[in-house]
């Protein structure tokens, strides 16, 4: 099963 | 001061709806462009962001930016006692603790004033770049609807595939596997009810079907739904909103390990 990835994998905060 | 009358009430009862089950509370950031707010889910999996044009209003004044910290529960609760055809006012001072909400009925003979608390939320704003997608498909906002509600039926996640034949919206359970296919329409201009799918590059990817159900509360804003698709990135899913501006939801995709 694929897994869920968190957002801030892909956006860094600003 | 900061004072935004909204002839439209109703699409102030619509953003609510659109994200109060998706994040719990969030800053309402007020500038002379606009009212902005930016928030992910508890979970850190989705992210929402929208912005009503400061021009959506009559009028609008914004003497100082502030930012509005607003459980979002309890505004939804507010906003549900104003009628569909009320006049809202959002109202607070330059260094507020709390904000007024005023619903004025169309003939002016119902005036209902509240008043809540706000909150100070440490807020983290994500910096989301500007993407080339691999994929473009715009279709009606209830087809979208649709097909995240059927397809809940049949499994938890949705598999999006885009290519040259249109998209595909697959799940896959313990009962079986459901699958939506969408051909692009042969229309010349990109019209309501039409599907439109700009496409770069053949994409497959995979989305929490929760998560697209939050988004599609969004439904009653628009009639035509936006998601750009882009190779292991999040989705973008958005709601353009006539003459005041836009919700937007971003979705992190599950990865095979």
């Amino acid at each position: 099963t694929p897994i869920q990835n968190d957002l801030q994998e892909f956006y860094a905060i600003v | 001061m900061f004072e935004a009358r909204l002839v439209q009430g109703s699409l102030m009862k619509k953003f609510m709806e659109a994200i109060k089950d998706l994040v719990k509370e969030a800053n309402w950031d007020c500038t002379g462009t606009g009212i902005s707010l930016q928030a992910m889910d508890t979970s850190h999996v989705s992210l929402v962001s929208l912005l009503l044009r400061s021009d959506g209003f009559d009028p609008y004044r914004c003497d100082r930016n502030i930012s509005l910290g607003i459980n979002m529960e309890s505004m939804a609760k507010i906003m549900k006692c104003a009628s569909n055809d009320d006049v809202i006012t959002i109202r607070s001072e330059d260094h507020p603790d709390n904000v007024t909400f005023v619903f004025e009925s169309p003939n002016q003979e119902k005036v209902c004033d509240y008043e809540m608390k706000l909150m100070d939320i440490d807020s983290e704003h994500l910096g989301i770049p500007d993407t080339e997608y691999d994929a473009i498909i715009s279709m009606p906002a209830s087809e979208f609807q649709r097909i995240c509600r059927d397809l809940s039926n049949i499994g938890d996640s949705v598999k999006i595939t885009c290519n040259k034949d249109g998209v595909q919206f697959s799940a896959q359970g313990d009962t079986g596997i459901g699958k939506i296919a969408l051909k692009q329409n042969a229309v010349i201009d990109k019209e309501d009810g039409q599907v439109s799918i700009e496409l770069n590059d053949p994409v497959s990817l995979t989305f929490a079907l929760r998560y697209l159900t939050f988004f599609t509360k969004a439904t009653p804003l628009a009639s035509t739904v936006t998601l750009s698709v882009s190779a292991k990135n999040p989705v973008a899913v958005e709601y353009r909103v006539d003459d005041i501006g836009y919700i937007r939801y971003y979705l992190a995709p599950k990865i095979e390990e």
